[in-house]
């Protein structure tokens, strides 16, 4: 894991509270919003579970702490999307809140659905990108969440130890987070692949 | 050359015109080593300037002067060598500042926009 320069967080009084909300132009139409809101939310979930802070959506886009929008090409924070591919997504360090995702990309909740070779997973790249909105930068770990790269028409969804050791450097543990719980996962995810050689 | 389709076959290859990808055209720098003079190494230094591995301050003659100072030439010099070797190790691969045919698929492939010298949102914060 690695941290931006100066180690920013968001420095709040327990219990840490952040809101979320979404632009309200520019919302892609190919995917009901419902079902975009409810891949935000495991998202912002899954970092909730493992640091002491929770994430509310509200209504108000320009009063919440953190701001989600879609954009296409210069949208004005200086860094101009690319069209497909190339840069898919990104956000700012605390406390600055914004998200952005290009509008150019094929967005796709379910690779069954959306048969599009450049389809990009959306709650993946949320969850990468929210990962950055809470102080985390980029990570040389190829299986951590924070890696800078994320290839089409896959899903990196699972929180790697990388991404919670350092996530909870910045703002300690969720009170009901077990490490041994993803130790586990991972250490049977290791011997399913050592079966596999056994073979 | 036209793909063949055997090689062709992945659903998701970057290089397939067809997909595209912005950076897709890296693929004609496989192997290109210090001292080359090729066209697109400009481009690939666009690439590792702007996500944080070759600075803006280089001098004159490594770069054509514009007005937004980033038109880098095709010269592959030995600071885009060792742009190319810090690349390798942010990014957790085999450090040999060459561009072999895995370091020039992992700058392909999508990606975030957030640099990784963990600078520029810094510097996003401030303008803010």
């Amino acid at each position: 894991y690695a941290f931006f320069s100066g180690r920013p967080s968001w420095r709040r009084k327990a219990p840490v509270n952040l809101t979320y909300g979404f632009f309200p132009g520019n919302f892609i139409d190919y995917i009901p919003r419902a079902e975009v809101e409810a891949a935000f939310r495991r998202a912002f979930g899954r970092w909730a579970a493992v640091i002491p802070v929770s994430f509310v959506e509200v209504e108000e886009y320009w009063a919440a702490d953190i701001k989600v929008g879609f954009h296409g090409g210069d949208h004005g924070d200086g860094e101009p999307f690319d069209g497909v591919l190339g840069v898919l997504a990104h956000a700012f360090s605390p406390e600055n809140g914004r998200l952005h995702l290009d509008t150019a990309e094929t967005w796709a909740l379910d690779f069954e659905k959306e048969q599009s070779p450049v389809a990009v997973d959306l709650e993946s790249v949320a969850t990468h990108e929210i990962g950055h909105v809470l102080g985390l930068a980029h990570s040389p770990v190829k299986e951590a969440i924070m890696y800078p790269s994320l290839i089409p028409r896959k899903r990196k969804l699972k929180l790697h130890r990388d991404d919670v050791e350092g996530m909870q450097l910045l703002y300690g543990s969720n009170p009901h987070f077990r490490l041994d719980s993803l130790l586990a996962s991972e250490t049977s995810s290791a011997a399913r692949i050592g079966n596999v050689v056994d073979v | 050359h036209p793909p063949s389709s055997a090689a062709r076959t992945s659903p998701w290859d970057l290089r397939s015109p067809s997909v595209g990808g912005a950076w897709a055209a890296f693929e004609g720098l496989v192997d290109a080593e210090l001292g080359d003079q090729k066209t697109g190494v400009a481009e690939l230094k666009r690439y590792l300037h702007r996500f944080g591995y070759l600075p803006s301050n280089l001098s004159d003659h490594r770069r054509v002067a514009s007005r937004d100072g980033n038109n880098f030439t095709d010269a592959f010099d030995e600071v885009l060598e060792s742009a190319v070797s810090l690349y390798q190790s942010k990014l957790g691969m085999a450090i040999t500042g060459r561009l072999d045919g895995a370091t020039v698929n992992q700058m392909m492939a999508p990606r975030c926009g957030v640099d990784d010298q963990n600078m520029r949102p810094q510097r996003r914060n401030s303008q803010r």
